[in-house]
């Protein structure tokens, strides 16, 4: 219970009105900051804890990686090769939502539990973002998979090396004419460029 | 070829090639024409506590060309657009997902010894609101709001007659006419109003230059690392007929503010056979 006490306790200080709204100094601010990593960090621990004794991986390192919502994993950057994908659900019913993993441009396979694959693509991330000179990360891609989740789900990313098994990764596209489906296999990458971007000058003091 | 259209089997949305921005949404048996732009406030007075233009000086639109560039997969389709060297969206649409997702990129917000910046994101429909809109009360009931009024009192807009209409959108921000829906939901909590019929707007960002001497003391001029913040996020619109929206924007709203907790872990032997 040490470290949920102490995550409570911070959620205590940041139900100040300050913290609430943003009207914190900027000192305070990286100190909340501070605590709330803190926080979070002890309770990732409790949360380790309770996924090795729920799912069928007691060894797992069930890693959170923080800075997903910039397209940053620390475990994943350099490999996603046989990770296994843990999700939580905290609504209270069975939800299908999709999850977007930072990877190198890599062909992978997805699948579930029962070994099942699962439908996935990789996507370029925005080059604006790879563009930000804080992203200490240099992951260019991001792995999407849609999961379905009751309570707790893990589904499993293997990297794959030809070209024909990132075929097989891929759902076939529906209402497609078989011209249309010859002229995408000719594509070297999975998606196609429909409308190119003029380079945009950017300069060192931004 | 004055326009690119992408889609999934839910939703088809139009990009109008001239502008770069997006024209057209259609989804769940609804069309309705968006122009979803940036723009920018100058002001000088503004603070951590106070939305205050300058009064002299208009809403600023993105008008250049937005580049884009689209990709097109089987999942996922995605529209990324440059609308000046500080401010980039991605535009989103997932195949089964009946909403759009916007993916804000904007910062370092440019200022100067005189000019702050401000940074909202407005969607332009038809949709003949008449002057209604709604907010949510920290993410529970819809309020009605009326342009340029209050339920209680008489308010003076003369001066402010922006941030006067402004409120807090915590989950979400709609206006409707007899047949349409439209409705924005956030993943954070923002200002958001409706300064014309159809139209939604939110601030996603501001860089500030003054206090405005309610209490904190400092400019909001957040920085990281000593350099000024550049912030990310998304906003997602569901449009609908009136009468089926609140239950999608309701679901939809739980799973934006309540997504998975992701973790990872490497697969070892064991975790292989217990698959």
């Amino acid at each position: 219970k040490e470290d949920l006490d102490y995550l409570r306790q911070i959620m205590g200080v940041m139900q100040h009105h300050d913290a609430i709204t943003g009207t914190e100094k900027q000192a305070v601010s990286n100190d909340y900051d501070r605590l709330l990593y803190d926080g979070i960090i002890g309770g990732a621990s409790n949360a380790r804890d309770a996924l090795r004794v729920l799912t069928n991986l007691p060894e797992g390192e069930f890693e959170s990686c923080l800075q997903l919502n910039i397209s940053e994993c620390a475990f994943t950057k350099d490999s996603a090769d046989n990770v296994v994908v843990t999700l939580f659900n905290p609504l209270a019913h069975t939800s299908s939502q999709y999850v977007r993993v930072p990877v190198k441009e890599e062909s992978y396979q997805v699948t579930d539990e029962k070994g099942r694959v699962v439908a996935s693509e990789v996507v370029p991330v925005a080059w604006q973002v790879l563009a930000l000179e804080y992203r200490e990360n240099n992951t260019q891609h991001e792995l999407v998979f849609k999961a379905s989740v009751d309570k707790i789900a893990s589904y499993f990313i293997k990297k794959v090396e030809t070209r024909e098994n990132k075929e097989i990764v891929l759902p076939k596209p529906a209402k497609k004419s078989v011209k249309e489906t010859e002229k995408n296999l000719e594509v070297p990458k999975r998606f196609k460029k429909v409308h190119s971007m003029k380079k945009v000058e950017t300069h060192a003091d931004d | 070829d004055s326009e690119t259209v992408v889609q999934t089997s839910q939703i088809k949305l139009v990009i109008d090639n001239n502008t770069g921005r997006l024209k057209t949404v259609e989804m769940n048996g609804v069309s309705e024409s968006v122009d979803q732009n940036f723009a920018i406030y100058e002001t000088y007075e503004s603070g951590a506590y106070v939305f205050r233009q300058k009064e002299d000086v208009d809403l600023k639109f993105l008008e250049d060309k937005v580049e884009f560039t689209v990709y097109d997969g089987s999942l996922v389709k995605e529209v990324h657009q440059q609308f000046n060297e500080w401010i980039s969206q991605v535009i989103r649409i997932y195949e089964g997902v009946n909403r759009v997702e916007f993916e804000w990129l904007i910062g370092p917000i440019p200022t100067d010894e005189d000019t702050a910046r401000e940074i909202v994101t407005i969607f332009d429909s038809g949709i003949s609101s008449k002057g209604v809109f709604y907010t949510d009360s920290n993410g529970r009931e819809l309020i009605k709001r009326v342009k340029d009024e209050r339920e209680d009192f008489n308010p003076d807009l003369g001066r402010q007659p922006i941030s006067g209409n402004y409120y807090p959108v915590v989950s979400r921000i709609a206006l409707q006419d007899s047949n349409k829906r439209i409705a924005l939901l956030n993943d954070r909590a923002q200002g958001g109003t409706s300064m014309k019929d159809g139209q939604l707007e939110l601030m996603l960002h501001r860089r500030l230059i003054r206090d405005d001497g309610y209490g904190v003391g400092e400019a909001l001029n957040e920085q990281k690392y000593d350099k000024p913040l550049i912030a990310r996020g998304k906003v997602y619109l569901i449009l609908n007929s009136v009468e089926e929206s609140t239950k999608v924007e309701r679901v939809a709203e739980k799973e934006i503010l309540l997504p998975f907790s992701v973790f990872f872990s490497k697969a070892s032997s064991q975790s292989q056979s217990a698959v």
